[in-house]
């Protein structure tokens, strides 16, 4: 499943 | 966290630091990319304006932080400071870096994550920071005299996303498969653009 990567990174 | 990005990010930050000391400690910004500056702030306004919103870490906040108000510092002596200023070689920064923006900004319309506000701006600040050194490496082919602080900045910077991709590459298998697409082409041609820097870096 293609989930959005998660915005946790800088 | 992992070892990878923390690495990438004290390094990111070491190359901001660096350029921030050259400017500071010579009062010269001679063979700096006042374009490329102006794009990096671009970038770390559009990517992290939920600054305010999303509350991911102390560390992640403060980097930011840290991030957007040493990129305007940079914009800022470059275009306002007496001394500084005058070191500009305007002439010689002549890459029309507005092309740039208008590409990501292009690219991030049509290849998005989702189309809304704040993923467009996520997508145009990563194609925007894979392409945002072009106008700096070109003033470096241009110059033949790259002054140390000038060469570490680029070199820095070159490894920072180097170190994100060996991140992406651990979480890939630690964290399932999440899409990042994205980041993985941008970071990949991000690098590569420094690619031909790192061969002449070391053949000096």
């Amino acid at each position: 499943e293609c989930l959005a990567a998660p915005k946790d990174e800088l | 966290m992992n070892a990878f990005r923390f690495l990438g990010d004290m390094t990111h930050l070491f190359s901001v630091l660096v350029l921030l000391l050259k400017i500071y400690a010579t009062k010269s910004c001679s063979g700096v990319s006042r374009k490329t500056q102006e794009l990096y702030m671009v970038v770390f306004l559009a990517r992290y304006m939920d600054l305010f919103t999303d509350y991911i870490s102390l560390y992640n906040s403060v980097m930011k932080v840290v991030f957007i108000t040493s990129s305007a510092a940079i914009v800022w002596c470059m275009r306002r400071h007496p001394q500084v200023r005058r070191t500009y070689d305007k002439e010689q920064d002549t890459f029309r870096h507005v092309v740039l923006v208008a590409a990501a900004f292009v690219l991030a319309l049509i290849f998005n994550e989702r189309f809304t506000f704040r993923e467009i701006c996520w997508a145009f600040s990563i194609y925007l920071e894979a392409v945002a050194i072009l106008p700096q490496l070109v003033l470096l082919q241009r110059g033949r005299n790259v002054d140390n602080l000038t060469g570490q900045y680029v070199f820095f910077l070159g490894a920072y996303r180097a170190f994100y991709i060996l991140n992406w590459i651990y979480r890939y298998f630690t964290e399932g498969h999440h899409s990042r697409w994205i980041s993985w082409l941008s970071g990949l041609v991000q690098t590569g653009l420094y690619a031909d820097f790192f061969y002449y870096y070391f053949l000096r």
